[in-house]
């Protein structure tokens, strides 16, 4: 591998990109999915996240163009050159550009988009060409399947000489013979918090806290097991803000800090995502609790005392929002720590008590112990 | 100028203009005086820039502009150069 002159990197580990400019040969979706996958082939080697936004200047500005194009690097139509990008740094830097005469694909028919824009992506990042020519960042295209693939030795190596590998647990360092599989387990049943985001996926119940999170079948109060959260998301670490499923979709949604992340059952998609995609104000930097409301299709957004309503038909925020939670949701006091919908009831996760909310009453028709969720 | 393997003037005349086309794009350093080096060495520059795409690509070195090079010229590529500035 090789680093360009003065080994520019990145000073910050969650970088965003944006697609500012579509190409008509392939769907917008096909874009994003192949420039999600494509990120991610570097950002599982290394500890760098990257965020999507929709609007302004993004680390990575994302376009497909023609001809020359303004930055003294023009492009000579179809093969030839396909894409080139800027080595880290403001401005240009970091901007990765495709030819817009080229016919792109997700497959093997012209050229593949997930095998262009990762390598392209290789030196937004810093990496110069390899002379190996089984990397990834050697000069000359070669179709690689997006489904996976792994980023070669070459390019892990030069990756990690710039940003040292991903850790995989960012925890506290444990005793050296402390054995592996047996994380500390917050002692919720003497504790008087509660759970930091309790969703269901699939058919299980999960309810996170800290570094571990709990799985149970809804009707059965045996068979609840603790597992840490690394084990089964390596993505979110620990202390999940909130969670929730829109189970049409077969689709979840975690959220931690100003980022959200989405799996299908236990599967990550892509990278991380800002919120100010579901359309909050930029003052709100966490979500508290989220809960998916089956029947109107609408999920609920708490954020400190109030809470915001997001149409996931329209997938738009509803106006008239945010609104005091208390008013609204009569006998629920306190600030929310986590929400989920169970047969018909919300139940409101606040400290150690949970809340049994009946939307049809408008009211609170039980208190239960917080704990009593994973079998205290 | 730098000899061609068994190519017809034609060829030879093409061949040798994509080649100089792409070693200005991916093997000139736009920091130096490339107009000067141009001028004052002419086809020497085109040599060592010949043997420069060769040794990157794991070529045999022969500052030719042989059929191997050549094939490796056509290729559809990234627009990074190799000899990054």
């Amino acid at each position: 591998y090789r680093l360009f002159p003065g080994e520019p990197k990145w000073k910050k580990n969650t970088l965003t990109y944006r697609i500012s400019k579509y190409t008509p040969s392939m769907s917008s979706v096909e874009v994003d999915k192949a420039v999600e996958m494509a990120l991610q082939a570097w950002s599982s080697a290394v500890p760098l996240s990257f965020v999507r936004i929709n609007s302004g200047e993004a680390d990575i500005m994302i376009s497909f163009e023609n001809g020359d194009h303004g930055d003294s690097y023009p492009f000579d139509g179809p093969r030839g050159t396909l894409a080139h990008a800027f080595a880290p740094g403001e401005g240009l830097g970091g901007d990765t550009h495709f030819d817009n005469a080229e016919k792109w694909t997700m497959g093997t028919n012209g050229f593949n988009l997930f095998t262009v824009a990762a390598h392209e992506f290789g030196h937004a990042l810093g990496l110069a060409h390899s002379t190996d020519p089984s990397a990834l960042m050697y000069p000359t295209y070669k179709y690689k399947n997006p489904y996976g693939f792994h980023l070669p030795k070459d390019d892990v190596k030069g990756i990690q000489a710039l940003y040292g590998p991903r850790k995989v647990f960012l925890g506290k360092p444990t005793l050296p013979h402390a054995p592996h599989h047996k994380p500390s387990i917050p002692d919720l049943c003497d504790s008087s918090s509660s759970f930091d985001a309790v969703t269901m996926l699939g058919k299980e119940l999960l309810l996170f806290k800290d570094r571990i999170f709990w799985r149970r079948q809804v009707h059965l109060r045996t068979g609840i097991r603790p597992s840490t959260i690394t084990s089964s998301f390596p993505q979110l670490m620990s202390n999940v803000d909130a969670a929730y499923e829109v189970a049409e979709r077969g689709t979840a949604y975690f959220f931690k800090g100003p980022h959200y992340w989405i799996t299908r059952g236990f599967q990550m998609q892509g990278p991380p995502r800002t919120i100010y995609d579901f359309g909050f104000p930029r003052h709100v930097q966490q979500i508290d609790a989220a809960v998916y409301l089956r029947e109107p299709q609408k999920t609920l957004f708490f954020v400190g005392d109030e809470y915001y309503s997001y149409d996931e038909r329209k997938r738009k925020m509803e106006k008239d929002y945010p609104k005091n939670t208390e008013e609204e949701f009569s006998g629920v006091n306190g600030q929310i720590d986590a929400a989920v919908e169970l047969n018909g009831y919300i139940y409101f996760f606040s400290g150690p008590k949970t809340y049994k909310y009946d939307t049809e009453k408008e009211d609170v028709v039980s208190v239960v112990k917080s704990s009593s969720w994973i079998g205290c | 100028a730098p000899s061609l393997v068994a190519a017809s003037p034609r060829t030879w005349r093409n061949n040798y203009r994509l080649a100089q086309a792409y070693l200005d794009k991916y093997y000139t350093n736009k920091e130096g005086h490339q107009i000067g080096e141009m001028v004052a060495r002419g086809s020497n520059s085109m040599i060592r820039k010949i043997k420069e795409l060769q040794a990157f690509f794991g070529l045999q070195v022969t500052g030719k502009l042989d059929q191997t090079t050549m094939n490796v010229i056509k290729k559809p590529r990234c627009g990074v150069p190799d000899v990054a500035n």
